[in-house]
């Protein structure tokens, strides 16, 4: 464990309390794309296959407890809540996120570390993960203004994978036989992926005003 | 196995 790999731990954790911060003090959950709430839950469910089989730290098995729970928590609730699912966006979360599902499926089945069904999934996860935020960033750029928790909880949640990013860094000059390098190209992907939100985001911070986001 | 290397990470 490094200080980056932790701080990303860390940045992840906030922004899953954010987000539940956000549905459960105001009971709504506009602004949050359910689609990337399913592929964050399918994300922790494929990539913790080995979470009791593998033991490496009460850290670890406590972290993707909390991770596996939390994502099927929201998951549940934006579905089946009576107060909160009448706010759900329902016709701007239209991104067809099964193609997300496919694609890192096929990739997983193509490049993986080893031809395994713990691998492959493993892999499938990290391509997913990368994937993953799309529809949520669709769904903020058609509802144009972003609620200042829902723009926390997509900052925190792209922030946390640059943070690894650092740690594989650090790892690589650190330790002998260190090759995450799927997870690597894949979390550049991702943080990528945030870089508008992120241009977006600092200009809103700039100019202490609420956060939009070009129509 | 060594070779696999455990995946230690979240």
């Amino acid at each position: 464990m490094n200080i980056f790999r932790f701080a990303g731990d860390m940045t992840h954790l906030i922004s899953i309390l954010v987000l539940l911060l956000k549905i459960y003090a105001t009971k709504s959950c506009s602004g949050i794309s359910l689609k990337t709430q399913e592929l964050y839950a399918l994300v922790f469910l494929t990539r913790y296959l080995d979470l009791f089989t593998d033991f490496i730290s009460v850290y670890n098995t406590i972290m993707k407890l909390v991770f596996i729970a939390s994502s099927l928590a929201v998951v549940c609730c934006m579905r089946m809540h009576r107060v909160v699912r009448r706010s759900y966006d329902k016709d701007l979360d239209t991104f067809r996120h099964y193609f997300l599902i496919l694609a890192s499926f096929v990739l997983a089945l193509l490049v993986n570390e080893k031809f395994t069904f713990q691998e492959i999934f493993w892999a499938f996860s990290i391509y997913l993960e990368a994937l993953a935020i799309l529809p949520q960033l669709v769904l903020l750029q058609r509802s144009g203004n972003v609620d200042n928790l829902t723009g926390q909880y997509v900052f925190f949640l792209g922030a946390y994978r640059a943070f690894y990013i650092l740690n594989w860094i650090y790892r690589y000059f650190t330790e002998q036989h260190f090759s995450r390098w799927i997870a690597c190209v894949s979390g550049l992907v991702q943080t990528v992926l945030y870089a508008d939100f992120f241009y977006y985001y600092f200009i809103s911070w700039k100019n202490n005003a609420k956060m939009q986001l070009p129509a | 196995s060594k070779d696999q290397v455990a995946k230690d990470e979240l």
